[in-house]
């Protein structure tokens, strides 16, 4: 998270909607009603209070609520529809610290789909963000990112992010833990009728990377993406883990299934920078973080009727994905959009390699990976052949994780003149 | 990598100022930014916003400087983030 470096010195707030959006579909309950649960989100966990008055009263409001349309009397004038949506002050002694502006002229929505308009909760939680002091955070599931990421959900259910709460907490404190959940002030009037959100709850417990055993790895954009049940990490290409809490996975990859909970292989098509996520006998295009379309059957990439892969990887010597199920592997060809005939192929072709990895990427220098279990084998740049310390622990090179303390020499392939007890 | 076109570079050099990567023009001068300040700039914008760090403005840099945002700065310069009016 990032400070702005000023803060506000009490703990009551009072706050007022001096101007409504003009022609837009939402009333203006429902813009006081969801001004209301935004700064609400940032009160439960900070112990603030913020109070909605009237226009008559003798103080002007800490937090004066504006739709404003191009220039406005500021030194941030709007620009029309898309561009800039709004901003904030952040607080101090001026009267204009604290107030936030909303362009009027975007097209402002609540409950509708991504894309068919900008959602004003969304907004007004990050905007009330800068008017309580926060900056804007590069962290990946904050609210603070300055970029406008779609609709957060029901506001009566939304939370703030780790990196938030954290930036929150850094200037105000953490709230009184009773009652947690108590709202600052009841609201005006009843909260309008949330949009379903995926089914995740926030009490399920998060599984610890250092075990290795993803069901997917994937290099997107230069980041390699750890996938695990309904949860993800991701590795930025400096080495460094974005966190080491991971992410929801429906909380990003927008439009997948809410009944998705595994990933099973994931990689990001050559052409045209689409990523590719597979689970079971199906696969669903992404455009960035938004579903392209329905899920589609594996048979469009090849493979028989029912059949599942384990792993899937675009290979940057010739251009092709390879799509591995056990020790089979079938090439498919992205520039003629068909399999390549002759295929399945046996996977010892790739010498070293596991059968059945959990999935294979290649690395930001072209080296390619193999990972199975808490383990990796590297191909070097255009080799088919593993190094010869394969397999090595992913967890230190990967994830921040210790060295394992289990010989890895079970793990070579090959035939295994070994007999296996129950509790062994 | 295709070269950026000369439009693109201009609306990244006036993104890049607009949200702190970049130091404001000075009012009596023309200023050219260097190359290098331009790249370890763009660096740093696609830093922040989760891009691999090419220094280059390539099309998704270009498509993330055309995604509505927030009005306020990313890089808070040393006089604060705000030119407030007294009203």
């Amino acid at each position: 998270y990032a400070l702005s470096g000023s803060v506000w010195k009490k703990r009551t707030l009072t706050w007022r909607v001096n101007s409504f959006p003009q022609g837009s579909v939402l009333s203006q309950e429902t813009v006081r009603t969801l001004m209301h649960h935004a700064l609400t989100t940032w009160g439960v966990e900070s112990g603030l209070e913020f109070q909605e008055v009237g226009s008559q009263g003798p103080m002007e409001a800490d937090i004066l609520i504006d739709f404003a349309r191009a220039y406005h009397q500021d030194s941030y004038p709007f620009d029309g529809q898309g561009g800039t949506l709004a901003h904030a002050f952040f607080p101090g002694e001026h009267s204009i610290s604290g107030d936030t502006h909303f362009d009027d002229e975007e097209t402002w929505t609540f409950g509708s789909k991504d894309g068919e308009g900008t959602d004003l909760f969304a907004v007004a939680v990050h905007e009330f963000g800068h008017s309580l002091g926060l900056g804007h955070s590069s962290a990946p599931d904050s609210i603070m990112r300055p970029f406008y990421q779609g609709p957060v959900g029901n506001p009566t259910e939304y939370h703030l992010s780790q990196d938030d709460l954290e930036g929150l907490q850094h200037l105000y404190g953490k709230a009184p833990q009773t009652p947690l959940d108590k709202p600052t002030r009841k609201p005006l009037a009843p909260p309008p009728q949330p949009p379903a959100l995926p089914p995740d709850s926030p009490s399920q417990p998060v599984p610890d990377r250092c075990d290795g055993h993803f069901d997917a790895i994937a290099n997107i954009r230069g980041e390699t993406f750890f996938f695990k049940g309904p949860w993800f990490w991701r590795l930025q290409p400096s080495g460094q883990l974005v966190s080491p809490r991971p992410a929801r996975l429906h909380r990003f990859w927008e439009g997948l299934p809410a009944q998705m909970k595994v990933i099973h292989a994931a990689y990001a098509r050559h052409p045209d920078g689409r990523i590719l996520l597979f689970s079971g006998p199906q696969f669903w295009v992404f455009q960035d973080r938004q579903l392209e379309g329905a899920a589609r059957p594996l048979t469009e990439l090849g493979l028989p009727p029912g059949e599942e892969v384990d792993a899937v990887f675009s290979w940057p010597l010739n251009g092709k994905t390879y799509l591995i199920r056990g020790r089979r592997y079938w090439r498919y060809d992205e520039a003629a959009a068909r399999p390549d005939p002759g295929y399945p192929r046996d996977l010892s072709l790739w010498e070293g390699a596991p059968h059945a990895p959990d999935d294979v990427t290649v690395s930001n220098t072209g080296d390619t990976y193999f990972f199975k279990g808490a383990h990796y084998w590297r191909f070097p740049k255009g080799s088919v052949k593993a190094e010869q310390d394969s397999p090595q622990p992913m967890g230190p090179k990967f994830l921040d994780c210790p060295a394992p303390r289990s010989p890895k020499a079970t793990l070579k392939p090959g035939a295994c003149d070994c007999q296996c007890e129950i509790s062994q | 990598a295709r070269e950026p076109s000369a439009q693109d570079v201009s609306l990244g050099v006036d993104w890049l100022t607009r949200y702190g990567y970049l130091p404001p023009p000075h009012p009596a001068q023309a200023q050219l930014q260097s190359p290098a300040k331009l790249q370890d700039a763009i660096k740093v914008m696609q830093r922040f916003a989760g891009l691999p760090e090419t220094g280059v403005l390539d099309p998704v840099t270009v498509a993330t400087m055309h995604k509505p945002r927030c009005s306020l700065p990313d890089v808070l310069g040393a006089a604060g983030l705000v030119r407030r009016r007294r009203r």
